[in-house]
């Protein structure tokens, strides 16, 4: 279940949205015991100067974000991607019976940033 | 759409997380406490939630160890619960002062080679029928071998001094878990008897005792690298 991005043009920023990953949107809820979903979130926004300048992003990113203000066909701006992320862990049966604990480390996104 | 587990993009994704679903049903095994309170302190994002199923709310901790099984104590990201494949074979009656020789055997094909096993705990839970002989004293054997027949010398054997709780025995480092390669299979035979001999066990109580029996093995592995790289040297 996502919200529908803001149409192009109105400039929002580079920040993280909401995405909820649904298992039984999937078809796995027969076998994934827990948790029934998880908050996946996704990067989206521009990478615009200044804004590049407020969010937690590298210096080469506003440098990058400075020369796409003055030469945009020369420079892209810089990529609105993930910087923080954080672990869940899923418990399930897999096929031989066994009830299994596994991590998985990466899989929410808590912060974006231009890089 | 849907992406069904057989669909290129669900079967990738699967894959991706190397997950394996069961065929048919769904499975109705019941999740085992140890289980649930593992899950419960793994690592979670705050916004994971939908946990459901039993077991007590446990608050949250600070943040812990990545590829590490805090509750047990040992580097680890995958967690199993197997049942011993055997419970359901016929129990053959003991032989000499044995109360029981019961085999028991577990499916290990689903350890893929890159995993490091961590931990391999047996669990031995008598049940009811444990707390029957409340005085009695117990000596136990753990062997490798199959039916009745024993391989070599014991894995493990030490003296037990009640069945009333759950027994638990590490057998990392013991037997076929000795050396670098994982088996495919643990092959066990139980013995149990009376320390001091016959001394006076209820009637049917080593019969009950095989009956009741449930053994389980926790297996933690680590895949090292699915483990977040150590931060970057600053240059």
């Amino acid at each position: 279940a996502t919200h529908l991005a803001p149409p192009e043009g109105l400039d929002p920023p580079c920040k993280a949205r909401q995405l909820y990953i649904n298992f039984r949107d999937v078809g796995w809820h027969n076998w994934i015991i827990a948790p029934r979903g998880f908050m996946a979130n996704y990067c989206q926004g521009h990478c615009f100067f200044p804004a590049a300048t407020k969010m937690s992003s590298f210096n080469h990113a506003v440098m990058q974000s400075l020369m796409h203000s003055v030469a945009p066909t020369a420079t892209p701006p810089p990529c609105c991607v993930p910087v923080k992320l954080s672990p869940i862990s899923v418990l399930f049966y897999d096929n031989s019976d066994n009830v299994v604990l596994r991590h998985y480390e990466d899989m929410v996104v808590d912060e974006c940033g231009c890089r | 759409p849907q992406p069904s587990p057989l669909s290129p993009q669900g079967s990738a994704l699967l894959q991706a997380l190397g997950l394996r679903p069961p065929p048919g049903p769904p499975p109705t095994r019941p999740v085992p406490p140890v289980m649930w309170r593992l899950f419960r302190r793994a690592p979670q994002a705050a916004e994971s939630h939908g946990a459901g199923g039993e077991g007590p709310e446990v608050p949250q901790e600070p943040e812990p160890l990545p590829c590490h099984v805090k509750e047990l104590g040992v580097p680890g990201n995958i967690v199993r619960h197997v049942l011993d494949g055997g419970a359901a074979a016929p129990l053959e009656p003991a032989l000499g002062s044995l109360c029981l020789e019961k085999p028991l055997f577990f499916n290990l094909s689903f350890l893929e080679p890159r995993e490091q096993l961590t931990l391999v705990r047996l669990e031995l839970n008598f049940g009811a029928p444990g707390a029957l002989a409340a005085g009695q004293g117990w000596e136990l054997s753990l062997f490798q071998g199959h039916g009745s027949q024993l391989w070599g010398r014991p894995l493990l054997s030490r003296p037990v001094p009640a069945l009333r709780e759950p027994l638990h025995f590490e057998l990392l480092g013991l037997g076929p878990l000795g050396n670098a390669s994982v088996p495919q299979n643990l092959s066990l035979v139980l013995e149990l008897s009376p320390a001091g001999g016959d001394s006076g066990l209820p009637r049917g109580l080593c019969a009950e005792l095989g009956q009741s029996l449930e053994a389980s093995l926790l297996v933690v592995t680590l895949e090292p690298q699915l483990c977040r790289p150590p931060l970057r040297k600053r240059r």
